[in-house]
C-alpha cells in the first residue's frame, strides 16, 4: 500500500 | 508604502486562478526581490512557491522591508476577475499595520479606471526552507501535453507513477476499469522550441503521486507553453511553470511512499 507523505517531512521550517 | 504596477495584469489573474483551488489563504510577501508567496494546501501534501521579480513590474515600490499581506485567495480571485485581460493592474497598500490593499485596474487606453479595496487578514503561516536538490531527472515538455496526460489518466486512476528512463518519461495509472501508460520520448526536432520534449537524466527514477494534485497544478498551463518536471527518488516532485520575464510558479508534491 502506498501512503501519502507530507511536504513537511521533506522541508523544514526556516 | 507599497505600489506595484504590472502592465501585463493578466499574469496575476492567471497566477491566482492556478492557486486558488489548493490554497485557501496565504501571505503575499513584498520585498526588494519581488512579490512572492509560499503556501501549502490544507493537507500539507503540496507546497506552492510563486515569485514575480521586482524588475518585471513597470513600477515597484516596497518601502517596508519584508511586508506580508494576508489574503483569502477566493476573495482575491473575485476581485481580479473584475480586471480585463488587457488591463494594467496596480497593487497599493500603506504598509504594516494597515489592514487593506487596493487593486487598481486601468484599461489600456486609460478610458476606464477602477479601484477595489480588499481587507487583509492575519495569517499564521509556516515558511519552509526548500533545500537545493540534485535531481535525478529533469524533463521539459509542452505544458498542454502534460495537462492532457494528467486529465486523461485521472479518468482511469487516482495515482500516477512517473518514471524516467533512457526511453523517455512514462506516466502510468491503474484503476477499476483497467490501466494506462503514456510514454513521451525526447523530441528536439520540432519547428518551435516550446514544442520540444527534453529529458536530462542522471539516473532512472520512478515515483508515485496523487493525480488530483497534478491536475490542480495544470491550472497554471495558461502561464507558460512549457513545464519542467524535476524528480529525485523519495523527494517531492517539482512542477515548474516559468512566468514570462518575471519569475515562476513552482508546485512541490510529496510522493506516495510504499509502507
Amino acid at each position: 500500500v502506498n501512503k501519502q507523505s507530507q511536504i513537511t517531512s521533506f522541508f523544514s521550517p526556516g | 508604502m507599497l505600489e506595484l504596477r504590472l502592465v501585463q495584469g493578466s499574469l496575476l489573474k492567471k497566477v491566482i486562478e492556478s492557486l486558488k483551488d489548493l490554497v485557501n489563504d496565504a501571505n503575499f510577501d513584498c520585498s526588494s526581490t519581488g512579490f512572492s508567496l509560499q503556501a501549502m494546501d490544507s493537507s500539507h501534501v503540496a507546497l506552492m512557491s510563486l515569485l514575480l521579480r521586482s524588475d518585471g513590474f513597470e513600477h515597484y515600490r516596497c518601502d517596508h522591508g519584508n511586508f506580508p499581506m494576508g489574503m483569502k485567495l477566493e476573495n482575491l480571485s473575485k476581485i481580479l476577475k473584475c480586471a480585463g485581460n488587457d488591463d494594467i493592474i496596480t497593487i497599493k497598500a500603506d504598509g504594516p499595520g494597515n489592514d487593506t490593499v487596493t487593486f487598481m485596474f486601468e484599461s489600456p487606453s486609460q478610458e476606464k479606471i477602477a479601484d477595489y479595496e480588499m481587507k487583509l487578514m492575519d495569517i499564521d503561516s509556516e515558511h519552509l526552507g526548500i533545500p537545493e536538490a540534485e535531481f535525478h531527472a529533469i524533463v521539459r515538455m509542452p505544458s498542454s501535453e502534460f495537462a492532457r496526460i494528467c486529465k486523461d489518466l485521472s479518468s482511469i486512476g487516482d495515482t500516477v507513477v512517473i518514471s524516467v528512463t533512457k526511453e523517455g518519461i512514462k506516466f502510468s495509472t491503474k484503476g477499476d476499469i483497467g490501466t494506462a501508460n503514456v510514454v513521451c520520448r525526447q523530441n528536439t526536432t520540432v519547428d518551435k522550441p516550446e514544442d520540444a520534449t527534453i529529458i536530462e537524466m542522471q539516473q532512472p527514477v520512478s515515483l508515485t503521486f496523487a493525480l488530483r494534485y497534478m491536475n490542480s497544478f495544470t491550472k497554471a498551463t495558461p502561464l507558460s507553453n512549457t513545464v519542467t518536471i524535476s524528480l529525485s527518488s523519495d523527494l517531492p516532485v517539482v512542477v515548474e511553470y516559468k512566468i514570462a520575464e518575471m519569475g515562476y510558479i513552482r508546485f512541490y508534491l510529496a510522493p506516495k511512499i510504499e509502507e
